[in-house]
């Protein structure tokens, strides 16, 4: 219906705002609906975004990761509307230097309270923040085994091994 | 209501039965390129009731089959059971809720809901009870994230619409 | 046939002149996130011709005039020179061509090779003279690899044909 | 023309058979035409890859990792087939795990020889890698500036910092 769509979305806009400015430390951004005129059944949404002490500009001009960081935001915002007990992030810091890891992580943390979370990750820094880590390993090859990991344990981990059989 | 646990058996590359207890917060998937780690956020996707092969980058449902390996057969049928603890006591004042998926080779589906067999529509009824609705359960797969960006304006909405 | 040279001004975010040496082999470019990494790989493709906005990530051929920083006007020009070593002394001998590159908020763009101002048609030849047609130099744009296949089957003979 | 595609194709395929097997230490893919019967000037492109160890699967199925490091064979074996003086590469490892990250790099090398190559990166061993390495930084908010880096220096730059200033 007409109207749950646009309250849903003035609180996902709001929110949008002000997770994208604690992501930027700064900056802004919105989103609005184009095509409005017509009907709003018919409206695609459109997002502007403004990293801290840049111009604004469209958000094709962004770059990797100043996009993920902005995808993450909408996310995010869509997800406090209407949050769910679980959620699961495949790899979603791909992009991010260690310096977003760590914006990621931290705005990441106020969501941890209502949701339980699941991160597949590279980052070793996003690694330090789990409280339990999987490591997935194919001893034999071609098939997946699991293992409980330290966190001292994850360079052998991430190179294919064992850990206590190096 | 949270998720405590995930098992695992003949679903791809888990061709051995696997789990994976599910209790804290914030729980950290790792390992190298092609280990599982991805197919551990598909069995999730599938025991909650993914109808959508592509979904899970298979173009037929019994694509996520443990298909063998060097030195191992194919399996027949894939199992996935995932647990919540449910507070509320809906079914029937039990604590834990099982939901288990199954599929064989001759594609023969079915769903049970602590043990007992049931219909699809039971697994979605379970699901939007417990807050878990089609959408309920956020899942950002391996490389969409940029998706959201580059989709136009209109299927943007249709993402929008989905969550909301 | 070798690359020794780039010089961008007023290029996306590279308001200031800068010179980057090419010299070796392999040249590493790093950096954090927003820095203008990707930007000095649009600065060699757009003096190397291309006339697409959005290959440069733009939607329209001025978006790669420097827009103006905190504390900082925009410029009126972009400015892109890249300086081959052609041992061939396929140009009246000189062992090093420069190509250049300008355009202006007013969308007036020129072509300099050694200083000369010339048309793209004249870049696009001295260009092919040297091994570097179109598709002949080699880019893999950000988040591109995968491209190749998750393109269907035509489009992926279409990038064949483009490469070959 | 159709023949000079054909022979295109041929050796690109041979090629591709060869470097795939390079980076993956074993395995086996192929490259094929598909819809030959009617045009050939109609054909697509269909690939199929094999990671040692594993079952012949869509290229759907494989992992993010598996799909760069197959996405870089068929990369390379064009290339291979017209050769062009230089080569730019924007952070074709991003999924790539250390041990994959290896391998890239030993096949890179034999295409070194012949082509100059600018490669941007966020991986410390490509890096490491690397014969020169630039770092570009915005000390000022929204605008770049390059400095030359040693390789010691490269955790000070991906921070955002400026060697010799912290
Ligand atoms: N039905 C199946 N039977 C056996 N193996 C399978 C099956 N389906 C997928 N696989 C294998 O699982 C592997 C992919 O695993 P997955 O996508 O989980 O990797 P990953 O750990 O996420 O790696 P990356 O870090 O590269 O993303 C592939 O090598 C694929 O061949
Ligand atoms: N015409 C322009 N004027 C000023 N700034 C611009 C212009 N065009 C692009 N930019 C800025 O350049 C930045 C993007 O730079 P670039 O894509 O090179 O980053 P990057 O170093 O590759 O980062 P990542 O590691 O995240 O990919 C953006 O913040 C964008 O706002
Ligand atoms: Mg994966
Ligand atoms: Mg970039």
């Amino acid at each position: 219906s007409k109207t749950l769509f646009e309250d849903t979305f003035h609180e996902a806009r709001k929110n949008f705002q002000d997770i994208f400015r604690k992501l930027f430390q700064g900056g802004k951004a919105d989103m609005f609906l184009s095509n409005t005129d017509d009907d709003m059944l018919e409206a695609g949404i459109e997002i502007v975004a403004q990293p801290p002490g840049k111009q604004l500009q469209s958000i094709n001009l962004l770059s990797g990761g100043e996009r993920t960081m902005t995808a993450v935001a909408i996310l995010f915002a869509l997800f406090k509307v209407r949050p769910s007990p679980f959620c699961i992030l495949d790899e979603v810091d791909a992009a991010l230097d260690e310096t977003n890891v760590e914006r990621f992580l931290r705005v990441l943390r106020d969501f941890i309270a209502d949701t339980q979370f699941c991160i597949v990750t590279h980052h070793k820094r996003t690694m330090a923040e789990c409280q339990v880590l999987y490591g997935i390993t194919m001893q034999r090859r071609g098939v997946s085994s699991r293992i409980a990991v330290a966190l001292h344990e994850v360079d052998t981990i991430q190179d294919g091994g064992v850990p206590g059989t190096s | 209501m949270r998720l405590k646990r995930l098992v695992a058996r003949g679903f791809k590359s888990f061709a051995d039965k696997t789990e994976f207890e599910f209790d804290s917060r914030l729980t950290g998937i790792i390992g190298p390129n092609g280990c599982g780690k991805s197919n551990v956020v598909d069995a999730i996707k599938w025991v909650l009731g993914d109808q959508r092969a592509k979904s899970l980058r298979g173009s037929s449902m019994t694509d996520v089959i443990f298909k063998g390996a060097e030195g191992r057969e194919a399996m027949g049928m894939a199992e996935v059971t995932i647990t919540f603890e449910d507070l509320g006591g809906r079914f029937d004042g039990a604590t834990e809720i099982d939901i288990s998926r199954r599929l064989t080779v001759d594609k023969e589906s079915s769903y049970l809901v602590n043990g007992s067999e049931v219909r699809l529509k039971d697994v979605r009824d379970v699901l939007l009870d417990t807050g878990l609705g089609t959408g309920g359960y956020s899942v950002m797969e391996q490389g969409r994230i940029d998706a959201v960006l580059s989709a136009n304006p209109e299927a943007r909405r249709a993402i929008f619409e989905e969550a909301a």
